[in-house]
Formats: C-alpha cells, sequence, structure tokens
C-alpha cells in the first residue's frame, strides 16, 4: 500500500529498493504467527545508495540495542517472515558472534547484500540481526534452500566479507524446519 | 542481464555525500 519510492536522477540506484524492520520479542509471551507479525515495526525504505545512509545514519548500532530486539532489511516485497512466498521454500545461514563483532559485520553484510556482491542473482530475500544475552546472531536469507550451489556461494561471500575464520559457528536451517 | 554492483568502498564514499547528508 506504500508508493514506490522515488530516485533522484543524481542518486546512485540500487539493484533493489529495501525495507529496514524493527522488532523485540516481549519477554514472558508465548510467541505466534499473530503477535510476531503485529511486533515487525517498518522502520524505513530506500532505493539508492544516498537513501540508505541517509536512514543508516539515524539507527543505533546493534550493538547498542537491548536484548531480544531484531533489525531485519527485506527486498521491498517480501515480509521478513517464513510464511512470506518468497519465503517458503527457502532457509538461512545463521552466524553466531561473541559479544562485540556484531555492529562491524552487520554493517559489513548490509554493504555486501546492497553491493550484490552475493551473486546468487534473485535469491537473496534479506538479513537479520539478532541481539541476544550472550551472544549475538546475523542471517541471511535466500529462496531456495535446495539450490546447493547458491546456499554454497552465499556462506563463501558471508565468510569473505566478514572475514570470518574456518572455526567460525555457521549453520544452514531451512524455514521448514523452523516452522515445525 | 547486467546487474548493479557496488564494491563495498564505493559505498563507503558516499556515506557522506551531500546528497547522503
Amino acid at each position: 500500500s506504500l508508493p514506490p519510492i522515488e530516485i533522484s536522477p543524481n542518486e546512485h540506484k540500487l539493484q533493489y529498493a529495501y525495507a529496514l524492520w524493527y522488532s523485540r520479542r516481549s519477554s514472558g509471551k508465548q510467541p505466534n504467527i499473530q503477535s510476531y507479525d503485529q511486533n515487525l515495526k517498518l522502520v524505513g525504505r530506500f532505493a539508492s545508495v544516498e537513501q540508505f545512509w541517509s536512514l543508516y545514519s539515524h539507527l543505533v548500532r546493534p550493538s547498542e540495542l537491548t536484548t531480544s530486539t531484531h533489525f531485519h532489511l527485506f527486498k521491498v516485497g517480501i515480509k521478513p517472515m517464513w510464511e512470506d512466498e518468497a519465503n517458503q521454500k527457502g532457509g538461512k545461514w545463521i552466524v553466531r558472534l561473541r559479544k562485540g563483532l556484531v555492529s562491524r559485520c552487520w554493517e559489513n553484510l548490509i554493504l555486501a547484500m546492497l553491493g550484490e556482491q552475493f551473486m546468487v542473482g534473485e535469491e537473496i530475500c534479506g538479513a537479520v540481526v539478532s541481539i541476544r544475552f550472550q551472544e549475538d546472531v546475523i542471517c541471511v536469507w535466500n529462496k531456495t534452500a535446495s539450490d546447493y550451489a547458491t546456499t554454497a556461494r552465499i556462506r563463501d561471500t558471508l565468510r569473505r566479507v566478514l572475514h570470518l575464520p574456518a572455526s567460525a559457528s555457521m549453520e544452514y536451517k531451512t524455514h521448514n524446519e523452523s516452522l515445525k | 542481464g547486467t546487474r548493479i554492483v557496488y564494491e563495498r568502498d564505493f559505498l563507503m564514499n558516499l556515506r557522506n555525500s551531500p546528497i547522503s547528508k
């Protein structure tokens, strides 16, 4: 229902338009689809490099978020939920980070995503950063969990852009598994 | 088809451009 994003000729257009969402898990409440959907708040959208920086400069760094909060950066038209049509057959790479690394890794990840560094066509859906008590987590969601060439390329690109050591904790999980 | 690809350094250089600000 939102109008299309306008870009001036002087701006650097991105391959895709993106939407940033914020969510916070309510303590003590059982999560369900309705509450998860209601907890997702749209922060802003952008379709150019300049619009991205304009939004990003107003955000707190992930390391400053309170526990159980999340930023979701997804292509416009894809909601950051397993149930979205684009995500139903998909999955996500999960990278667990010790405290202190998340802000830098998140920035490097989204710059790679916006700059089309993953080189997997239309497969990328979005990225999520989750702040937890003893660790932080970043995830990259893609459309087709069964496309092993794509998931391998995403994994390798993640290792490269995040400078992860070989021992870093990385796990791929299909959304089907999460739904079950 | 063609894709719009940006290197990290290029994106970072636009962070403080007049249009971004």
